[in-house]
Parts: structure tokens; C-alpha cells; sequence
């Protein structure tokens, strides 16, 4: 037996203390400590790393201050393609399971959790369409585009087209508050 | 880019990853989150015990898992497979998973952060080149932590 523990991450980049407005470092500390809570009753309630990691990732997902479900970037054509995966030590023959360019799941991680225990197929990446067919089937929560968007990455997002190029940050983006998205 | 990695009771570690990737990326663009090896890594590693601790103990090797999760400049952590060389370290030259994560970082041109729990020590892993939005929880309490060196 070992102490059960949950480590988590929201993002990396090149961040400074006053950069960021007080109420912006709130939210990201508020979010950080929300899923950390999220993440670790379940691992005492279930004892279960997978469950743990999930709702750890979904309460990050679902706060849209993350680069990641609600609030994630958008692509040069103004879409969201999100992507996730898993991998567990032990106990799951199919070891990780990971999905990319979905564009209408709302919690990507679910679909990654549930093809990492769905043993009727081995791929460990699947991408597109089929894959988001397969989140239908088992029955997880699916949003129009719509869903994902937030004022604030879709500005960052007409910004960056003016300087045509692919995740370049300047002035501008850390004067709006622009923060490491990973 | 968001993750977490939890460890039960049972000693299994599990790494989740989730993003919406590079804004302004090309539609179709594909980067670490879902490619093991790349922006993730989980695994049970068995290091086998010297000689005259199997003889003394009987006991031939001692197993644990070590678990990661990325975020940062994906296209750095493809080209570097960066979340399977730093388990490598740890798998075939008994690194702890905190100095495995340190040296492959730093050898890292781009930006790049890892977050982890290392079995064998039990101990979080945090490794980074720049800030890093990140937590930990156990029974001790929790703490989040925003800029480098925080």
C-alpha cells in the first residue's frame, strides 16, 4: 500500500508576476485548487488513479481560464480541435489510449478514459470523425463548437492572424493578460 | 494544455492529458498530447536488486510505476520523444524520476514543463524552463503554484 497523491499542470509558458491581472491570478489559482479537490475525493472515495486523473482533467477542461475544452484555442481557420489521452501503469492490457482532432466532445479526457478500457479495439490513437462517432456510442456529452468558445482566445486568435503566425505571443497578447497554455 | 497524474493506494500511476493546442495552429495539426512517449508517459518499472541484496533479502527486484504529463512547445516534446527519455533515466540508469525530468529539461530548447509522481520515492515531480501553472494534493493538504521558482 502507498499513499495515494495527484500532481496536476494548467499550462507552461513564459509567465511573470505582472503579467497577469490579481483577478486573473485568482482564477488560475482557483482553478488549480478546484481540480486538485475534484481529482482527489475521488481517489479517496474510489481508490482509482484512471477516475482520479479524469475528474482532475475535466474540472480543468470545464474551466474555460485552461487551454483545454471550454476556453481552448482556435485553429488559423477559427476551429476548435481538441486532443487527449491516458496511460496507466499496470492493470490495462492497452496501456494508453489518446484522440485528436475532435472537434465536438466536450470532455475529450472522458473519450480517451473510456477507449483506454473499451477492449474491442487496440488502436491506442484514433482521430476525426470515427472517433467522435465512438464518443456518441458511449454516451458521452457532445456540444456544437459553439461551446468551446470564449472572447478571449477568440481575440488572441484574430490577433495572431494579423501577425501570421502560429502561437506567437507579443506585447499585446501579455498586455490582454496572455497566459502559458502549453 | 492541462494533466494530472495520480497514484492510488495500489501503487498505480496513472497520466491524463487534455489541450486545445497552438492557437492559430493549422487545421489537422496533430501535437504531443496525443502521442505516447511524446506528452506523456506511464509505466511499471522493474529495477533488479544487486547480488548480495538477493542472496541476503531473496527479494530479486523491486517494482514501481512512474507517470508523467506534459505541456509546453509540443512540437519540441515530439522531436525529443521528451516524456519517454525521461522515464529511459529512470528505467535504465535508476535516475529518481525528479533528476531524470531535470536533465532532459534542461537539454530542451524549447519551452517545455513536466509534472509527475515518481513510485519508488513517492515523491510529485515538477520540472520546468519557464512557468508552469501546477498543483499538488495528498493528505498533507494541497498547494498550486503559478510562476518559476514559486
Amino acid at each position: 500500500m502507498v499513499e495515494p497523491r495527484l500532481v496536476i499542470h494548467g499550462g507552461a509558458g513564459e509567465l511573470t508576476p505582472n503579467q497577469l491581472t490579481k483577478e486573473q491570478e485568482k482564477a488560475y489559482r482557483h482553478g488549480l485548487r478546484a481540480s486538485l479537490e475534484a481529482g482527489y475525493q475521488v481517489l479517496k472515495e474510489k481508490d482509482d488513479a484512471l477516475l482520479a486523473a479524469v475528474a482532475a482533467v475535466v474540472s480543468l477542461e470545464n474551466n474555460e481560464v485552461f487551454n483545454a475544452g471550454k476556453g481552448a484555442v482556435f485553429t488559423n481557420a477559427g476551429t476548435n480541435e481538441l486532443e487527449a489521452s491516458v496511460m496507466a501503469s499496470g492493470q490495462y492490457d492497452k496501456k494508453a489510449a489518446a484522440v485528436s482532432l475532435v472537434k465536438h466532445v466536450k470532455n475529450p479526457i472522458k473519450l480517451a478514459a473510456e477507449l483506454l478500457k473499451y477492449e474491442q479495439d487496440t488502436h491506442v490513437l484514433l482521430a476525426g470523425e470515427a472517433v467522435e462517432k465512438m464518443a456518441e456510442e458511449f454516451g458521452l456529452e457532445m456540444v456544437d463548437q459553439s461551446y468551446f468558445f470564449t472572447q478571449k482566445r477568440w481575440d488572441e486568435h484574430r490577433r495572431g492572424l494579423k501577425k501570421g503566425a502560429a502561437n506567437t505571443i507579443d506585447d499585446e497578447d501579455k498586455e490582454e493578460g496572455y497566459a502559458p497554455k502549453g | 494544455t492541462v494533466g494530472a497524474v495520480a497514484m492510488d493506494s495500489k501503487g498505480v500511476i496513472v497520466a491524463a492529458t487534455s489541450t486545445g493546442g497552438l492557437t492559430n495552429k493549422i487545421p489537422g495539426r496533430i501535437g504531443d498530447t496525443p502521442q505516447a512517449g511524446a506528452g506523456f508517459w506511464a509505466e511499471e518499472i522493474g529495477h533488479r536488486k544487486p547480488l548480495i541484496v538477493r542472496i541476503l533479502s531473496g527479494k530479486t527486484e523491486e517494482r514501481a510505476s512512474v507517470g508523467l504529463s506534459g505541456t509546453g512547445n509540443g512540437d519540441g516534446f515530439i522531436r525529443s520523444n521528451l516524456c519517454h527519455s525521461i522515464v529511459s533515466l529512470v528505467k535504465h540508469k535508476r535516475y529518481s524520476l525528479q533528476r531524470a525530468a531535470e536533465q532532459v529539461i534542461a537539454d530542451t530548447p524549447t519551452e517545455a514543463g513536466v509534472i509527475g509522481i515518481d513510485g519508488f520515492t513517492g515523491d510529485a515531480v515538477f520540472s520546468m524552463n519557464c512557468s508552469m501553472n501546477r498543483g499538488y494534493i495528498d493528505n498533507g493538504g494541497a498547494k498550486v503554484a503559478l510562476y518559476e521558482g514559486e
